[in-house]
């Protein structure tokens, strides 16, 4: 489903580079439930923000189910994230001025799709939202903005989640029911999924653990205890 | 140091009334080390910010140092508030088009320090980003921005540290190393130092954990294996 070949990402700053990722190659079956790992600055959001098309890598082959995105058109582009990847952000990226429940309905605007309020209402209850629909982020807690970020990445039924850090702001029981998701839906549904983490005992839940350090993988890990 | 009595948050949502916080009373001695945890939306941080007086409770009372903080004037909580307090917010509130050395600087610019632009850069590595100085929110990693965020917290050398989940976004080496940081300046410099927390390993290194579940508080435990 997903072949990244030779990835790097390279920021010019003056006249200094920062090597966001450089030489990464990697391969994601359809229906894998992957988590990464690795610590602060070595590369993870970046990596996780070019598969997801958010950004363009330096130089490196990005084939996305056998078409190369380079050559992608930019409607292609908008329509694979809008449809296929649900994106959870390390840092949300809800609209301020905008409840939970519109914040939530966005991604179904956009593809047109019916019933939109009825679908945003079920995917803030999925996320335990149910009484915080009203809401406007700043009128959220932390991990209920962070609850908000995850409902809107899966309103529109994606077959690729791709979440970063899903669950750093979240009570460790609350962590858990969110990994639960995940798991019902990368086992009921086939979608592949992705996760950044910090939390070696969520990355647990996942059947392949991909560590990062200094913008390369360092090891690939299969999770046995499955 | 800190006594809260009977503190209250409510918040009108139309007619409906949320109550954030309701019934919480605490004394906080000078020179504890203490972590606060909870399930998401439970008060945590509702309550650091009555605390670090950046807001106002509905009802109750906080007597900090013996004086009534509803009876302080704006200039002197904006005192207390720079040089006395300092906060690591949950989602870091850094400015934007500002770079980490800036953004670190702020608060001794404030407070009419000589030495800035030394202060701060040593606040910066002290975190681990010596190399990142230059770099705007936008070019750091969410655990870079979390820690910068750290730094500006401790500039000013304050009294009482706040810090809402200062490890959210770090792994596991990079917290362990800021709740180091944190141990040292409580052991060291004898300052009191609050922060929520949802991993309890992190809260074992501190000597008291306030346990809060639906704007109350729970329980009080002592840790004891120090
Ligand atoms: N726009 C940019 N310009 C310059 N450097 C950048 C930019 N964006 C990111 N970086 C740098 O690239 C490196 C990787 O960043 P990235 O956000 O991918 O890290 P991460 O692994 O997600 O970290 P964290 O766990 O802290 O979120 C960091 O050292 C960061 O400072
Ligand atoms: N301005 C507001 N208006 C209405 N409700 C609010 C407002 N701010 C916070 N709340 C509600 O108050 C409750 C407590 O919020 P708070 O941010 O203190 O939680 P928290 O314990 O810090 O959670 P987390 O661990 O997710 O950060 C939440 O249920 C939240 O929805
Ligand atoms: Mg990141
Ligand atoms: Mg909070």
């Amino acid at each position: 489903l997903i072949e990244l070949r030779d990835i790097c990402k390279i920021y010019q700053m003056g006249d200094m580079q920062v090597r966001a990722v450089c030489g990464v190659t990697l391969d994601v079956e359809k229906g894998e439930l992957i988590s990464i790992m690795g610590p602060s600055g070595s590369g993870k959001s970046t990596l996780m923000n070019i598969i997801g098309l958010l950004d363009q890598p330096t130089s490196g082959e990005y084939w996305l189910e056998g078409a190369d995105v380079a050559k992608l058109d930019e409607n292609t582009l908008a329509e694979i994230r809008n449809r296929r990847i649900g994106f959870v952000f390390q840092s949300y990226n809800l609209l301020a001025r905008t409840t939970a429940l519109d914040n939530v309905e966005l991604p179904l605007i956009y593809s047109g799709t019916k019933n939109r309020r009825r679908k945003a209402r079920e995917a803030l209850e999925t996320v335990g939202l149910a009484d915080r629909v009203d809401h406007r982020p700043n009128e959220l807690s932390g991990g209920q903005q962070q609850r908000v970020a995850i409902a809107r990445a899966l309103v529109n039924d994606p077959d690729i989640i791709l979440a970063d850090e899903p669950t750093g702001n979240l009570d460790t029981k609350t962590g858990l029911e969110i990994i639960d998701l995940f798991q019902r839906l990368n086992k009921e549904r086939g979608i592949t999924i992705l996760f950044v983490t910090h939390d070696s005992e969520i990355a647990d839940f996942t059947r392949r653990i991909i560590h990062i350090r200094d913008g390369a993988i360092e090891h690939n890990e299969r999770v046995e205890n499955q």
